[in-house]
């Protein structure tokens, strides 16, 4: 089955984003 | 933090909705995927809203997709 996930969709940018320690 | 709804998306604006549901996916694709947590969130973004949402509610779901998102993108990657 192949997959409809697109390889060359738009990076997603979080606004507020920390990493957890 | 509140989940996030069906009716609080739709109170946004279109192109906000996505990146509401972003925000919220982001965090759990970078528990996964840290290195590819952004291009992925990316590519389930392109997922329906409603189905997104029920992805949000259902960790197993989510990871499936994440998995299978890799696999895609490691795909994509050795073609070229």
């Amino acid at each position: 089955r192949k997959s409809t996930l697109n390889p060359n969709a738009k990076e997603f940018n979080p606004r507020s984003f920390s990493q957890p320690k | 933090q509140e989940p996030l709804t069906a009716s609080m998306l739709a109170a946004a604006p279109l192109h906000e909705q996505k990146q509401m549901i972003g925000e919220r996916l982001y965090p759990l694709v970078h528990n996964v995927h840290s290195q590819l947590a952004g291009k992925i969130t990316g590519m389930l973004l392109e997922i329906d809203n409603s189905e997104l949402l029920l992805m949000l509610e259902s960790p197993e779901s989510l990871h499936a997709k994440i998995e299978e998102a890799v696999a895609v993108l490691q795909a994509h990657q050795a073609m070229e």
